[in-house]
C-alpha cells in the first residue's frame, strides 16, 4: 500500500497571469511528483496541489522566492487517511 | 434477513459493499428497481446500473453518474444515499412520484470501478482509470478527459502525456467505461439530462468544457444551474459556483457534459460536491450525508425542470 506520510497539501493563491504561469511551469517539472488536486487555471480558483515530503521544502521555496502566497490546507495527508480508514473500519463493526 | 437498514449510509464502502447494498435495494423496491449490467471495465468489474421506472417503454429518461473519478469518494458514498432516497420517495413525495410516473432514471453509482478498487488496496490518490498505456510506464487514463467532444484539443485542462493526472487517452472512448455509457445512451435514444457528480471544491457546471463559447441554452442552463445552487444552499448554507467549464475552471477537453450536449442532451450538468475547506475530496465521513442531502435538493431541483420542460 502506498502511504502518504509528510506529504503536504498546499493551497495557493494565484494573483495574475505571470503567477499562474509560474505554476504551470511547476507542473511541468515531473521529477517533483506534484499531483494538482486543482489545476493552476483560471485566476479565480486556487491551486491545491499535493507535494510529496521530499519535495515540499524546494517547492516552498520556489514559491517564496517568487512572492507567491500559499497557505498549508493538509498537513500532513497520512494522519486523514488513517482517519479515513479507522472511520470505516468502525463503520463496518456496526 | 434482507432488511438493507443495517447499511450505514453514513461512512465510505468497499465496491463489493455497494454493490451488495445495489441488490438489497432491488430486492427491498423491485416494484421501481432494477439493476442493469452495461458492461465491463477494463478489469473486467461490471458496470452496474439502477433503473428507477414505473413502467411504459422507452420512456424519457435521466442520466446519473458517480464516482468517474475514483478517488472523490463522497460522490460514490453520495449516489448510494440518493438510490435509496429516489427509491424510499416514490409514492411519498409528490414531486419524485409525478416524475417516475412520467420518466425514468438511470443511475450508476460507480462509474470506474478498477480505479475506486484501487484507492481501496494500493493508492488512496488514485483519480483515473487502470489502462495499460502502448509504449509508456504509467498506467490509466482521466476518463473525464475521454469523450468525443473536442477530444485532445489544446487545453490547460487535458493532458497527452500518459504519466499525467489528467491524460485523455489514445484516443475517445479508448476506456471501455467510457464507451459503455456512450453505447447505453446512444441506444436507449431517449436520455433528456445527463448529470454527473464529482467533486470538490462546490461547483456547478454546464457545456461546454473544450471551448469557451456559450452553449445555444446558455440562458436556460444558466437559470437553472442558479436555481439548483439555491436549493443545495437552502439546508446548510453550502455555496455553489455556476457556470460554464470553461468560465469556472478552465479549458478542457474530453469532458463527458460536453459530449452529453453536443449529442442532443440539453439538460446536461457536473456537480463539484463540498468542500472548499481544507479536506479537498478527502471529506471525512461524517459529511457524507450531509453532502448527499444538499446535493439531492440540487439534482431535484433540475430533475423537475427536466420532468416540466419536455424537448
Amino acid at each position: 500500500l502506498e502511504t502518504f506520510v509528510g506529504h503536504q497539501v498546499l493551497r495557493i493563491m494565484t494573483r495574475n497571469e505571470e503567477e499562474v504561469e509560474k505554476i504551470q511551469l511547476l507542473e511541468s517539472l515531473e521529477h517533483l511528483e506534484l499531483d494538482f488536486w486543482i489545476n493552476p487555471s483560471a485566476l479565480a480558483q486556487p491551486v491545491d496541489v499535493r507535494i510529496p515530503a521530499n519535495s515540499v521544502q524546494a517547492v516552498k521555496a520556489f514559491l517564496e522566492a517568487h512572492g507567491i502566497q500559499y497557505s498549508i490546507l493538509i498537513e500532513d495527508l497520512q494522519v486523514i487517511l488513517d482517519k479515513e480508514k479507522e472511520d470505516m473500519a468502525c463503520g463496518q463493526q456496526k | 434477513e434482507r432488511s438493507s437498514n443495517t447499511f450505514n449510509y453514513g461512512t465510505y464502502h468497499t465496491l463489493e459493499e455497494i454493490y451488495t447494498e445495489l441488490d438489497h435495494l432491488v430486492a427491498e423496491y423491485s416494484s421501481i428497481v432494477s439493476k442493469l449490467q452495461i458492461g465491463q471495465s477494463y478489469e473486467k468489474r461490471p458496470l452496474y446500473v439502477l433503473k428507477f421506472s414505473t413502467g411504459g417503454s422507452n420512456r424519457p429518461a435521466i442520466w446519473l453518474d458517480a464516482g468517474i473519478h475514483s478517488r472523490e469518494w463522497v460522490t460514490q458514498a453520495s449516489a448510494i444515499w440518493i438510490a435509496r432516497k429516489i427509491a424510499s420517495d416514490y409514492g411519498k413525495d409528490p414531486s419524485i412520484t409525478s416524475l417516475l410516473n412520467r420518466m425514468d432514471i438511470f443511475l450508476l453509482t460507480v462509474s470506474n470501478p478498477d480505479g475506486y478498487v484501487f484507492t481501496h488496496t494500493t493508492n488512496r490518490m488514485w483519480r483515473k482509470t487502470r489502462s495499460k498505456n502502448q509504449g509508456s510506464l504509467c498506467i490509466g487514463v482521466d476518463p473525464n478527459r475521454n469523450w468525443d467532444a473536442g477530444f485532445g484539443g489544446r487545453s490547460p485542462g487535458a493532458s497527452s502525456k500518459p504519466c499525467s493526472e489528467s491524460y485523455h487517452g489514445p484516443k475517445a472512448n479508448s476506456e471501455v467505461e467510457v464507451k459503455s455509457v456512450v453505447n447505453f445512451i446512444k441506444n436507449h435514444g431517449n436520455i433528456r439530462a445527463f448529470l454527473t457528480l464529482h467533486s470538490y471544491s462546490q461547483l456547478l457546471m454546464y457545456p461546454y468544457g473544450y471551448k469557451c463559447t456559450k452553449p445555444a441554452d446558455y440562458a436556460e442552463l444558466d437559470a437553472v444551474g442558479r436555481s439548483a445552487a439555491n436549493s443545495i444552499r437552502s439546508l446548510y448554507g453550502t455555496t455553489f459556483r455556476v457556470g460554464t467549464i470553461c468560465n469556472v475552471i478552465y479549458q478542457a477537453s474530453g469532458g463527458s457534459i460536453d459530449w452529453s450536449y453536443d449529442n442532443g442532451i440539453k439538460y446536461s450538468f457536473a456537480f463539484e460536491l463540498r468542500d472548499t475547506g481544507r479536506y479537498g475530496f478527502l471529506l471525512p465521513s461524517n459529511q457524507i450525508i450531509p453532502t448527499a442531502e444538499e446535493t439531492w435538493l440540487g439534482l431535484k431541483t433540475i430533475m423537475e425542470h427536466v420532468r416540466d420542460n419536455s424537448y
